[in-house]
C-alpha cells in the first residue's frame, strides 16, 4: 500500500458515502445518473469476484464489500425508494448504457493477460469502469444547476482513478512491478473523460461560483 | 503470468 493508492481508495470511499448522504438527507437523486450507478454495480460485481477466492487483507475485503453494498444501495434508492425515485431525472438520463457493456466484454475477450473467467471478468470491469461515468457527465451537461454535493461526488470519483495512476507509477518504479498496460490505459481513458469536468469544477471553485458545464 | 500484484488493488 502506498499513499497514492490509500488516497485514491479514500477518495473513492468518500465519493460513494457523499452520494449516499446526499440521497438520504435530501431524499433526492436529482442530477444523478442511474445508468452510471448501474454500470458501477456491474463493474464491482465483475471485479470483486475474487472476494470469495482470495484473501488479501482485512482492508481489501472490507472495502470490496463496502463498494458493492453502497453501489447496490444507491441503485435501490433511485429505483425503488418511493420518495427518491420521483426525483430521478428519467427524461434527461437517456444514455443507453447497456450499449457499452457488450463492446467492453468483447474487448476483454480479445485483450487480456490470461484467458480465464476471473481474469476476463476483471479486465471487463476495468474497461467498463473507464466509460461508466459517461451517462453521468452527459446528464450533468443537461442539468441546469448542479448542486455542490453532486459536483463534489463526481470530483472525488474522478480523483480516485487519477490517484491510482500515480500509484501505478510509484509501484512501477519503486516496487519494480511489471507493466500493467490494461490497468494503465483503462485508468488513463477513465481520468481523461473527467478532464473538462475537472476544468470547470476547479474554475467554479476558484471563482467561488456555481458549477456549470457548457451544454 | 496474471498480474497478481494488481489484484490486491480495488
Amino acid at each position: 500500500m502506498n499513499i497514492f493508492r490509500l488516497a485514491g481508495d479514500m477518495s473513492h470511499l468518500l465519493s460513494v458515502i457523499l452520494l449516499l448522504l446526499k440521497i438520504r438527507t435530501t431524499k433526492s437523486c436529482a442530477g444523478i445518473s442511474l445508468k452510471t450507478q448501474e454500470l458501477y454495480v456491474v463493474v464491482f460485481l465483475a471485479r470483486y469476484l475474487n472476494l470469495f477466492t482470495r484473501y488479501y487483507s482485512f482492508y481489501n475485503t472490507v472495502m470490496k464489500l463496502v463498494f458493492i453494498a453502497t453501489s447496490v444501495c444507491i441503485v435501490w434508492y433511485m429505483r425503488f425508494h418511493k420518495v427518491v425515485k420521483q426525483t430521478y431525472n428519467k427524461d434527461l438520463d437517456t444514455f443507453r448504457h447497456y450499449v457499452v457493456i457488450p463492446p467492453c466484454f468483447l474487448l476483454a475477450l480479445l485483450v487480456h493477460h490470461e484467458f480465464t473467467v476471473m481474469e476476463v471478468l476483471w479486465t471487463f470491469s476495468l474497461y467498463l469502469e473507464a466509460v461508466a461515468i459517461l451517462p453521468q457527465l452527459i446528464l450533468l451537461q443537461r442539468t441546469r444547476n448542479i448542486d455542490n454535493l453532486t459536483g463534489n461526488y463526481i470530483f472525488l470519483l474522478g480523483a480516485y482513478r487519477a490517484l491510482y495512476l500515480l500509484n501505478w507509477i510509484y509501484r512501477f518504479f519503486m516496487e519494480k512491478a511489471q507493466a500493467r498496460w490494461i490497468s494503465w490505459i483503462s485508468g488513463l481513458v477513465q481520468t481523461a473523460l473527467y478532464a473538462d469536468f475537472f476544468y470547470y469544477y476547479i474554475k467554479s471553485w476558484k471563482n467561488n461560483e456555481k458549477l456549470k458545464l457548457p451544454a | 503470468t496474471p498480474e497478481e500484484g494488481v489484484k490486491d488493488e480495488l
